[in-house]
């Protein structure tokens, strides 16, 4: 564990506790993606699926259940509660995520660590699919133009925790000499440079102070 | 994986 690792799993935290209090708290799903949320909440699924079998630590077995329970809950409540289902933007919500989803699968089977292995392409495709998840979420954003407050910092929080996983990697490839992991760096660099456009219009919003909502173009 | 490791990240 590093710190840049450590702040990383925070900022995820952070962010689930953000979407969480909008959307069970607030009871309001407007700006979200259903999509995004769905897609999400199968990362977890299939990455964590060796929870059945592996050890690695407490703080990693524990974050994982969070992870899976809160992915479930947001799409739960998108999906079934009355006031969510009342705000959420269903028509805006239109990125055809089929052909995210498919590719992935297919990538995750052909390229993954270990070809004898079918977790290793299970989870060779969590890490291609968390990667582009994020797209139908900021494609809704850019439709409605005008960002929320929470929303934008649920997703800025979400683009830290991943901005900061860069920097664990980095680390971790300098002082630990077996660190490979080729898979995870090129998807890490492809998923942290799709918020590139958001951190920037985040940063001019934000700039004048926090309460500022977020305009993209 | 092929580098024997368990997938310890999140």
């Amino acid at each position: 564990m590093n710190i840049f690792r450590f702040l990383g799993d925070m900022s995820h935290i952070l962010s689930f506790l953000l979407l969480l209090h909008k959307i069970v708290g607030g009871k309001s799903a407007a700006g979200i993606s259903l999509r995004t949320a769905e897609m999400y909440a199968i990362v977890f699924c299939t990455r964590y699926i060796d929870l059945l079998w592996n050890f690695a630590s407490l703080y990693n077995y524990l974050l994982k259940l969070l992870f899976i329970g809160a992915s479930l809950t947001i799409v739960y409540f998108m999906r079934y509660g009355p006031s969510q289902k009342a705000t959420y933007n269903a028509d805006e919500d239109a990125f055809p995520v089929q052909y995210l989803i498919a590719p992935c699968a297919v990538l995750g089977v052909l390229i993954n660590q270990d070809h004898s292995s079918p977790f290793e392409m299970v989870w060779a495709f969590s890490i291609y699919l968390e990667a582009v998840a994020i797209l139908p979420q900021l494609f809704l954003l850019q439709k409605q133009g005008e960002v929320e407050n929470l929303t934008s910092h649920y997703v800025f929080a979400l683009g830290a925790y991943r901005a900061l996983y860069l920097l664990n990697w980095m680390f971790r490839f300098m002082t630990e000499p077996d660190y490979q992991q080729r898979i995870v760096w090129l998807s890490g660099l492809v998923q942290t440079a799709l918020y590139c456009d958001f951190f920037y219009h985040y940063y001019q919003s934000k700039k004048g102070g926090l309460n500022k909502s977020v305009k993209l173009p | 994986g092929s580098d024997g490791a368990v997938h310890d990240e999140l």
